[in-house]
């Protein structure tokens, strides 16, 4: 199911994306 | 409320300009400063836009990183 496959995919590309963010601030005060 | 509070922060980050919505290329323009390819990014894009109108709203981002949130810690 290619839907099925993009939701986990995004899911991932967010995760990834959120933590980035989060390094981002954590890194730079 | 923390959770809230982190989404608005995140928006702003990638509203530079304080247009209150996030557009595509405020997305790209992320490619500097985050670890992400070009091609993520805009699959990162089209995760948030949930309307697809090209456009992410504060909700919109907000929702999206509230799926991420719990989906990280549990409940």
């Amino acid at each position: 199911d290619p839907n099925m496959k993009a939701g986990a995919t995004s899911e991932g590309v967010l995760a990834n994306f959120f933590n980035s963010l989060l390094s981002k601030k954590t890194g730079s005060p | 409320e923390v959770m809230w509070k982190k989404a608005q922060e995140f928006f702003q980050t990638c509203d530079s300009e304080g247009k209150g919505f996030i557009a595509r290329t405020d997305m790209q323009r992320l490619h500097k400063e985050l670890p992400l390819s070009l091609e993520e990014l805009e699959d990162v894009f089209d995760a948030l836009d949930a309307d697809a109108n090209g456009f992410l709203t504060p909700e919109e981002f907000a929702s999206g990183f509230s799926h991420f949130f719990f989906s990280q810690n549990g409940h």
